[in-house]
């Protein structure tokens, strides 16, 4: 359980930083 | 976009899995010449997060007695780390391309893309890797159960009376309804239906071939000093359900360890 909760935490953080690169990206398109 | 094993894997990573892709996307359509924003914020709750992950998945496998859980996690945790480092490196490399002031990109700006969409993969690659290998000592601990219902299996040929027979029927029951609720969670969390499908198969004709069992038990108690034909019978009987019951759960120790993508397996 603890790990699945950790990996969420991963997940959620790294879903957020590439959300905002290719946000930024897009802009461009 | 990659098959996930189960549920829970797939809840937790689909998300990410979805937005790594679309940055991949990007780059590759070189469409990601745009001045990246401050990323070292996100970077570092990457970062916060995979310590934690590295924290609990180290205290995980300092308890268990899995000795292959403890040999296979430290590569994903590493694998994790690494491209959380490279994370930090990317961001590091963007802040400079940041100060450019024409629209060409930046040498530095190049290398921190490639670096990002590296962490970011690693970063997802590790922690799939990593949540296999949890979810492989889960299989390992059904199996652990499987195989002790079924070596049980074998005491029901030293029933020769009735209290005999009480005390199999009351050590068998709780190992196989915790063997069929084990089964049930498992068969909620899988992806794949045709899997789902066998394992339930099994495991109800486990749970039919029970009653049959503990009646031809039954029966040889009734005829333990009456050799002939119904012992015969009773005994035959026995063997019968023993030996489909063990069969039943040899398969279902065969289902647990195929991977989502094993569909020609499955018959």
């Amino acid at each position: 359980e603890q790990i699945l909760e950790a990996a969420k935490s991963i997940a959620t953080a790294t879903t957020a930083l590439v959300k905002a690169a290719s946000a930024a990206q897009k802009e461009l398109v | 976009m990659p098959v996930f094993h189960t549920k829970t894997i797939q809840m937790i990573l689909e998300p990410v899995a979805e937005q790594v892709s679309t940055l991949v996307l990007i780059h590759e359509q070189g469409k990601d010449g745009n001045q990246m924003p401050d990323l070292i914020n996100p970077i570092l709750t990457v970062k916060a997060a995979v310590s934690n992950l590295v924290k609990v998945g180290k205290d995980q496998i300092k308890d268990t007695k899995d000795e292959i859980l403890k040999l296979d996690t430290p590569p994903a945790l590493e694998k994790v780390e690494t491209s959380a480092d490279m994370l930090v490196q990317a961001s590091q490399l963007l802040s400079i391309d940041q100060k450019r002031e024409t629209a060409e990109m930046t040498p530095e700006g190049m290398e921190g893309r490639k670096k990002l969409i590296a962490g970011s993969r690693g970063i997802l690659q590790g922690t799939s890797d990593l949540l296999l290998v949890f979810d492989e000592a889960e299989v390992r601990r059904i199996c652990k159960v499987c195989r002790n219902v079924r070596d049980y299996l074998n005491q029901s040929s030293i029933v020769a009376g009735m209290e005999d027979l009480v005390v199999f029927v009351k050590s068998l029951t709780p190992g196989t309804t915790t063997l069929a609720r084990m089964i049930g969670d498992r068969c909620k969390d899988l992806t794949n239906q045709n899997h789902v499908a066998a394992l339930t198969e099994e495991m109800d004709q486990v749970k039919a071939y029970i009653p049959g069992l503990i009646s031809s038990l039954k029966a040889f108690v009734q005829t333990v000093d009456k050799p002939g034909k119904a012992q015969e019978a009773a005994i035959g009987n026995r063997e019968y359900y023993t030996t489909q019951i063990s069969e039943r759960i040899t398969e279902i120790i065969r289902l647990l360890q195929l991977v989502s993508t094993d569909d020609a397996n499955t018959d």
